[in-house]
């Protein structure tokens, strides 16, 4: 029997719309500790790593190990059934066939349910290796976006270099060629803050639209962390408060 | 030109 209950359904709400362009059928696995997916997207170019912890819901319960394999896309049409404020109870029971989703707002005395279907999805068990980071970059959330947003239509790509003293965005193309540089700024004004961790710098390239495909989750956290490792794939993370961490990895582009 | 690399050889059974 599983059962959890979030007090401000807003947050999930939000959290499927930022992974429901980019993942399709996920299993989601459920555990006494907690909720967690990890997919690919159909290209095999980006990862969704989703952590939820128990400690964030108002009730959780869950005693034993379950696999839900669900479609991202009809969970997406049943969530839009929730209003902003509602709380949102998921449920289902052991070997269920689908996953039980209430939306109550105690206000408006409104209660929906729905009795999502679940989809069997035999899918390897991959895992994310543990990696050390030489560049951490903590940026504004909609900083990040705005500038992904306005490099995208100057190029497709974009190259992101650090150092100990900026992050740096570079593009090229037809129109001409630039960059925005950020240096670090501890400004006491903590969401304008850009905070570079550079152990040794890295410069790789990217495809922008999937960042800008990221940067959906914008609304979660007001930070957003750019995580790189040359060779390595780019996470960008957003920290979900009191409940877990939304992140996604991006496969670098190689120049042949 | 520059081609994208796959999450494949990052993402793998461990």
């Amino acid at each position: 029997m599983f059962e959890a209950k979030l007090t401000e359904g807003l947050i999930l709400k939000k959290i499927v719309e930022s992974i429901k362009d980019i993942v399709t059928d996920v299993n989601i696995d459920i555990s006494p500790s907690g909720i967690s997916l990890q997919a690919m997207d159909s290209s095999h170019v980006a990862l969704v790593s989703l952590n939820l912890s128990m400690d964030g819901f108002e009730h959780y319960r869950a005693d034993t190990n379950m696999v839900l394999g669900v479609s991202i896309a009809n969970l997406a049409k049943v969530m839009k059934l929730a209003d902003n404020n509602d709380q949102i109870t998921l449920q289902a029971d052991q070997e269920a066939t689908h996953l039980k989703i209430i939306f109550e707002n105690p206000k408006t005395e409104r209660t929906t349910e729905f009795n999502l279907n679940l989809i069997t999805i035999d899918s390897e068990h991959l895992a994310i290796p543990e990696t050390e980071y030489s560049s951490v970059v903590t940026i504004n959330s909609g900083e990040f976006s705005k500038i992904c947003k306005e490099l995208f239509s100057l190029s497709e790509t974009v190259q992101i270099t650090t150092n100990t003293d900026y992050v740096q965005f570079s593009v090229e193309g037809e129109v001409g060629s630039g960059q925005v540089r950020l240096g670090h700024n501890d400004s006491e004004k903590k969401e304008d803050q850009t905070i570079l961790e550079v152990s040794e710098s890295v410069q790789q390239q990217f495809a922008i639209r999937y960042l800008n495909m990221f940067n959906k989750a914008s609304t979660l956290s007001s930070f957003t962390r750019l995580c790189l490792h040359q060779e390595q794939p780019l996470v960008v993370e957003f920290k979900i408060d009191n409940l877990g961490v939304l992140k996604y990895f991006l496969a670098p582009k190689i120049s042949d | 030109s520059k081609y994208q690399s796959t999450m494949d050889a990052f993402y793998k059974a461990i």
